[in-house]
């Protein structure tokens, strides 16, 4: 499981 | 995190829980959208491909599996459940998938933010999302008496959308090189859907009236 910054929202 | 954001997923949550209601304690799907649903199942499915190999919280995740639950849940309850499948009038609802699918998946695959299968199936979720309405506005101006629930339903996800462009504002001035195109466009198109619909759904509400689309 990689923590990300992308897409973030729903 | 902020207000405007979660506001917004708290009324997207609700208006699930208006429909779940509607499906499960009234034993009813009557005005409702069969294919608004089945493309919402597809949106969730192809938006939150990265669920099991991206983790952003705890609160994410667990949004992530409620709205993938609910989704494909209340689309076997219309299709499938002995009861609620009877209230579910198919010569109304009569938008074709397709229609909006196609042309989406063709957008996402010139206009996505990387050429790769999960970033193609995050663009092309976002812009079938936007659409995914049309059917349901559809079937709404067909329908002589739309249900308090019908109606509140419809207003929860219009008001969710409306709520995730003051989150992008909020974000925009608080974040540095928060810019996001392809969220932006199709989510102002998206809340631009439900204009005349919320133009109504205020007239009937202040003039104390049964809501009524005209054809």
């Amino acid at each position: 499981l990689k923590v990300v910054d992308g897409h973030d929202e729903l | 995190m902020n207000i405007f954001r979660l506001a917004g997923d708290m009324t997207h949550l609700a208006s699930v829980l208006v429909l779940l209601l509607k499906i499960h304690t009234i034993k009813s799907c009557a005005g409702i959208s069969l294919k608004t649903q089945e493309l919402y199942a597809l949106v969730f499915a192809t938006r939150y491909l990265d669920i099991f190999t991206d983790f952003i919280s705890l609160y994410n995740t667990t949004m992530k599996l409620i709205f993938l639950g609910s989704s494909f849940s209340i689309v076997w309850y219309i299709r499938n459940h002995k009861i609620v499948s009877r209230s579910y009038d198919k010569s109304q609802d009569t938008f074709r998938h397709y229609f909006l699918i196609i042309p989406c998946l063709l957008l996402a695959l010139l206009v996505n933010e990387k050429f790769t299968f999960k970033e193609v199936m995050w663009a092309f979720s976002i812009y079938l999302e936007a659409v995914a309405i049309l059917p349901q506005l559809v079937l709404l101006q067909r329908t002589r008496n739309i249900d308090n629930l019908t109606g509140q339903y419809v207003f929860l996800l219009g008001a969710y959308r409306a709520l995730y462009i003051l989150n992008w504002i909020y974000r925009y001035f608080t974040e540095t090189h928060y810019v996001h195109w392809i969220t932006w466009v199709s989510g102002l198109v998206q809340t631009l859907l439900y204009a005349d619909f919320f133009y109504y759904y205020f007239e009937s509400w202040k003039n104390n009236k049964k809501l009524q689309l005209p054809a």
